[in-house]
């Protein structure tokens, strides 16, 4: 986190805002609440507390506008910059102001959910400035998440924290989710959730993040999975994408999405059993797709199924045990990926490194192997 | 992407953003002579910002993630 520095806060905790005007994108209603949500967001982890006014001046005057609307950042139209902030102070201190050539809403992910970005805005009228965790609320670049079910992040915590204190009222009934952290790349001991090819890049799925990496890029990037599929699950058991169907598959407890490119494919999510696993199996560990056989291997606990992506059924003669084929393969697995013909079995914070046509072992690695640390 | 496939107007994009998010100021005299051009600097710190692979300039990835709507602020610290 950082902040725009210590002499750049509200020196009272007694904060006003106000909504000069509205934008036509959504109700009055909808706009009243996201506002008032996005200031809780920072009231809960501070001693901060917000009051609305109607009329004359707030600490934070909050308004809609378009190009240029009176100060000396004019806006840029659809796209781009969503909106901006002032740093306490006197006058424009505190405002925000918002792009009214977006399109915000209310909870949708068809535009610019308003909540996301003024709390966003709301952290620089507090005295927050830009972030590099891209975890991070204060992070600059828009990103979807799920307004229902939206935690500050760790980092942003620590940053209004570093300013004003804890929020030293404590409601023992409320018992409060965990800020999410963003996990460490270079973390030896991390244990991925799931790996996956996508079109020629890979896909490193831990949380509610994944990292992608592709020829043409040294670092991965890391991405928060709702910001490129919207809807689909984070925290997931198992993906894979299945070559012949172009598609990415994601596995979260009894529930399987799906994924062509960016668009989620309709029907989706369904359940294991509709790849024929039993019904006894309530989450698989890792999932792999054999580009030689176009076969995809399921791994539960210490047993792996087989599944024919072109009949669509169940291999007979499954399950195996994992280490009747896999020798040297011991633990539990987490993971699984093949590439470039090599088949590679996560298992906690290493990468087994097998032919899977004859089960060798070729090399032990760590899981940053394929994240150039 | 190899340098031969950024246009005039990427370029022009480029710097109109590090101006507006990276304090990117205009360049005086001969960039030869002060060696690292501002916006290869200017570059480099973005990229470093955003995690980004480090090559003061302009790349696929580095365009991409210009063009990702935003927080009009800037990225570095000159609120005050």
């Amino acid at each position: 986190f950082s902040t725009f520095g210590k002499n750049l806060k509200w020196e009272k905790n007694r904060i006003t805002y106000r909504i000069v005007n509205y934008t036509p994108d959504m109700s009055a209603p909808e706009v009243d609440d996201s506002v008032e949500k996005a200031l809780q967001v920072w009231a809960k982890v501070t001693p901060l507390r917000f009051t609305r006014i109607h009329s004359g001046t707030a600490d934070i005057m909050i308004s809609f506008g378009r190009q240029a609307h009176g100060d000396f950042y004019p806006f840029d139209g659809p796209d781009g910059t969503l909106a901006h902030a002032f740093a306490p102070g006197t006058g424009i201190g505190g405002d925000a102001h918002f792009d009214d050539d977006e399109h915000f809403t209310f909870r949708s992910n068809r535009g610019y959910i308003l909540f996301l970005v003024a709390a966003h805005e709301f952290g620089h009228s507090l005295g927050l400035s830009h972030s590099d965790d891209p975890g991070a609320l204060m992070y600059p670049v828009y990103s979807y998440r799920n307004p229902d079910t939206f935690v500050l992040p760790r980092d942003d915590v620590n940053g209004i924290q570093s300013l004003y204190g804890r929020n030293s009222v404590k409601d023992p009934s409320v018992d409060k989710p965990q800020p999410p952290t963003t996990p460490d790349v270079c973390d030896s001991t991390m244990v991925l959730d799931a790996v996956a090819t996508l079109r020629g890049e890979m896909l490193f799925f831990k949380d509610s993040f994944f990292w992608r990496s592709f020829p043409q890029s040294n670092t991965p990037q890391l991405s928060l999975i709702t910001n490129f599929w919207p809807k689909a699950p984070t925290h997931i058991d198992a993906a894979y994408e299945s070559q012949q169907s172009d598609r990415v598959f994601l596995f979260k407890d009894r529930r399987v999405w799906a994924f062509a490119g960016y668009n989620r494919v309709r029907g989706y999510p369904k359940t294991l059993s509709s790849f024929g696993l039993p019904r006894s199996v309530k989450k698989i560990d890792a999932a792999l797709y054999d580009v030689e056989s176009g076969k995809t291997l399921f791994f539960v606990d210490r047993s792996y199924y087989s599944y024919d992506e072109t009949r669509k059924t169940m291999d007979q003669g499954f399950p195996k045990r994992v280490d009747q084929t896999f020798s040297g393969l011991t633990g539990k697995v987490t993971a699984a990926l093949q590439y470039r013909g090599y088949t590679y079995i996560y298992s906690g914070p290493y990468m087994f490194e097998y032919s899977l046509r004859t089960g060798r072992l070729f090399r032990v690695l760590r899981n940053s192997y394929f994240l150039r640390c | 992407v190899p340098v031969s496939q950024v246009t005039e107007q990427d370029e022009h994009d480029a710097e109109s953003y590090l101006k507006r998010f990276f304090n990117l100021t205009e360049e005086k005299g001969p960039t030869s002579r002060r060696g690292v051009s501002a916006v290869s600097s200017k570059l480099s710190e973005m990229q470093r910002f955003f995690g980004l692979h480090i090559t003061g300039t302009l790349d696929a990835d580095t365009m991409t993630m210009m063009k990702k709507p935003r927080c009009g602020v800037p990225d570095t610290n000159i609120a005050s």
